[in-house]
C-alpha cells in the first residue's frame, strides 16, 4: 500500500 | 495526485502567473492589496518550513519553491520597484490584517494535528490562507471597478479553492483513511469567502460587461 504523507498538499 | 488536485495546483499557478503578468504588462498594482499578498507570503513561508525535513516529491518541492518565490516577488515589487509602487491603492488597503494573523496563530495554538513546532506552524498557515482574501476583497468593494486582470486573478484563486474541494471528496471517497478537518473545514470556509465574488464575475461574464461590485 501507498504511504501517504501527513501533509501532501500544497 | 488526482485530477482535482492537479486541476486546483494549476489554477493556482494560473492566478499567480496572471497577477505576474498585470504587475509586469501594466507596472501597475492598482486593484491589488498588498496585505493580502503579504499574507499569502506568510502562509507559503510558514506552511513549507518541511522543504528541508521531509521529501514528497520533485513536484512537491518545485510548487513549493515556485510559491514562496512569487509571493516574495510580487511583495517585493509592491514595496519597493519605483513605478509599482506608485499605483498602489494605500488609501484603499486599510484592512487591519495583523488581527487575522494574531487570530490565526491563536487558533493554530489550540487547534493542531501535534503540539511541535512544524506543526503549529503548519495550521497557522491553513487558518491564515483562509482569511488571507479578505483585505483584497475589502479592496475591490471598495474601489468598486474591478480590471480584467484582478478579476481573472481572484476567479483563478476561487477556482484553485473549488478544485480542492473536489479533491478533498474524491480522496475521502477513494482512500480509507482520509480525514483532514484542519485542512477540510478551513478550506470550505476559504472558498464560502469566494462565492459572492463568483456570484458577481458570474453575472458580468453573463452579460458581458465589465465586472463591476456593489458599493
Amino acid at each position: 500500500a501507498d504511504v501517504i504523507a501527513e501533509h501532501d498538499e500544497l | 495526485m488526482n485530477i482535482f488536485r492537479l486541476a486546483g495546483d494549476m489554477t493556482h499557478l494560473l492566478s499567480i502567473l496572471v497577477l505576474l503578468l498585470k504587475i509586469y504588462a501594466t507596472k501597475s498594482c492598482s486593484g491589488i492589496s498588498r496585505k493580502t499578498q503579504e499574507l499569502y507570503a506568510i502562509v507559503f513561508v510558514a506552511r513549507y518550513l518541511d522543504l528541508f525535513t521531509d521529501f514528497i516529491s520533485v513536484y512537491n518541492t518545485f510548487m513549493k519553491v515556485v510559491f514562496i518565490a512569487s509571493s516574495l516577488a510580487i511583495v517585493w515589487c509592491m514595496r519597493f520597484h519605483p513605478m509599482v509602487r506608485r499605483s498602489y491603492d494605500r488609501e484603499l488597503d486599510t484592512f487591519r490584517h495583523y488581527f487575522l494573523v494574531g487570530a490565526s496563530f491563536a487558533l493554530a495554538l489550540i487547534l493542531h494535528e501535534k503540539f511541535t513546532v512544524q506543526e503549529i506552524f503548519w495550521a497557522f498557515s491553513i487558518y491564515l490562507e483562509a482569511v488571507a482574501i479578505l483585505p483584497q476583497l475589502v479592496l475591490l468593494q471598495r474601489s468598486g471597478n474591478v480590471d480584467n486582470l484582478t478579476g481573472q486573478y481572484i476567479f483563478f484563486l476561487g477556482a484553485y479553492r473549488a478544485f480542492y474541494i473536489l479533491n478533498w471528496i474524491y480522496r475521502y471517497l477513494t482512500e480509507p483513511h482520509f480525514t483532514r478537518w484542519i485542512a477540510c473545514v478551513s478550506g470550505v470556509v476559504q472558498t464560502a469567502l469566494y462565492a459572492d465574488f463568483f456570484y458577481y464575475y458570474f453575472i458580468s461574464w453573463k452579460n458581458n460587461s465589465k465586472l463591476k461590485l456593489p458599493a
